[in-house]
């Protein structure tokens, strides 16, 4: 069983920590604040209240036998969150990934050892812009910078017809690669596959092929 | 042209005003933090420092000619997110999302009016923990509770092969809707399509299926 620290236990550590248990990772949550370890005790495998800049309490969580430590810590402590991850790497752990609140905090965290770098609400406020923007794009996620998926209503105009007939592809350079009927399970479609208004089409199409089609197709 | 008020330049909403920019969408981005303002100047269409709980401030701003309203405001100010909300729905914005800190935040702000409300750091926190879990995934993202998208290097034992010959939609349940070579474009792959170690694998599945393939080819 993969094991893992998470220090700090804001919106984003939790939400990890919940997902990684969810995933069968043995979690060790810690936070200075009771509160938020409490959140947490039903399903992290142990959640702990420490300061994890205290270097002895820290040392006996054992950085260097888990898979992965990540330092969530956010705005509370910038200090705290360069000090525990330059704790995390001289302890031994062998993958440290921290979040920064900004590119000068990335820049430091890197250079105290964090393996890898994120940032919550970059990330999300990237991804948000194109979901907002075209209508009937339930999400759209990027992937790198070649690839979009989107999830999509059909138009109006597409209701009714045969992926075969719609030609998608060829004329809009996307690709359905998957359709969601409410109360069924998802399926691979078929060039025989007929469109309703209530599917939700899975699409894979280069940056822009989608709003491009719902453009010309409205 | 689209146009949109972002109040809240913090880390979110200065990434979702340069995204929405780089998307063609005339962005008014408003804080009451000079250097925020400041610091997006450059990207979005106006940039403005003011109280958007200030009534005659926000309406002059006027809500109901944008085609979307964002309040990125974060822990900085609850009530002022609350508030901003519910003006810019008093206000006539025809489209208000907003950013919650938590789920009573998220209840609040929809009893006032938001369209939508966002929770980026628990929304990273779920996408970042199957990321972190398997190796050689590059990216995992889902899409809804039933399907899921996997950027993934080919393990050893697929390199060298073909798709028609690894039948990975009948052995485990994954389908390659994607190849992504260094240096080349993305391209739809077909049977015939034989695997290099540099490839990166775009793959729609069921949640499980990639770590349970990586686990059953290693
Ligand atoms: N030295 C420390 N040791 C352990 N936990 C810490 C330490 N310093 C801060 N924390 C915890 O980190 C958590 C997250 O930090 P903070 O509150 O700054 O982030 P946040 O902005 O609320 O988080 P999020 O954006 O994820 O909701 C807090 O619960 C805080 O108690
Ligand atoms: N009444 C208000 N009117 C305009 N801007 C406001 C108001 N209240 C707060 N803000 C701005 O909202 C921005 C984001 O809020 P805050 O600083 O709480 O979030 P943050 O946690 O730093 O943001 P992020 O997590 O996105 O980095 C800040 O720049 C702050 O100045």
């Amino acid at each position: 069983r993969k094991q893992a620290i998470v220090v700090g236990l804001g919106q984003f550590g939790a939400a990890l920590t919940r997902s990684l248990a969810a995933r069968g990772v043995e979690v060790l949550a810690v936070d200075t604040n009771e509160e938020r370890v409490q959140a947490v005790a039903a399903v992290a495998a142990h959640a702990a209240m420490f300061d994890a800049t205290e270097e002895a309490a820290l040392q006996r969580a054992a950085p260097e036998r888990r898979d992965l430590c990540v330092c969530a810590i956010g705005e509370a402590g910038r200090e705290a969150s360069i000090l525990t991850t330059a704790l995390l790497r001289q302890m031994g752990a062998p993958r440290v990934v921290a979040r920064a609140m900004d590119p000068l905090h990335e820049r430091i965290l890197r250079l105290v050892g964090a393996h890898e770098v994120v940032n919550p609400e970059r990330a999300f406020g990237e991804r948000l812009a194109s979901r907002l923007l075209t209508a009937g794009v339930i999400d759209e996620v990027p992937l790198g910078d070649d690839l979009v998926i989107t999830e999509l209503r059909p138009p109006p105009a597409f209701v009714g017809r045969t992926l075969a007939d719609l030609t998608l592809p060829k004329t809009y350079s996307v690709t359905v690669v998957a359709v969601r009927r409410p109360g069924a399970p998802v399926t691979m479609p078929t060039p025989a596959t007929l469109l309703t208004a209530e599917d939700i089409l899975v699409i894979v199409s280069p940056p822009g092929a989608v709003p491009a089609m719902m453009d010309r197709v409205a």
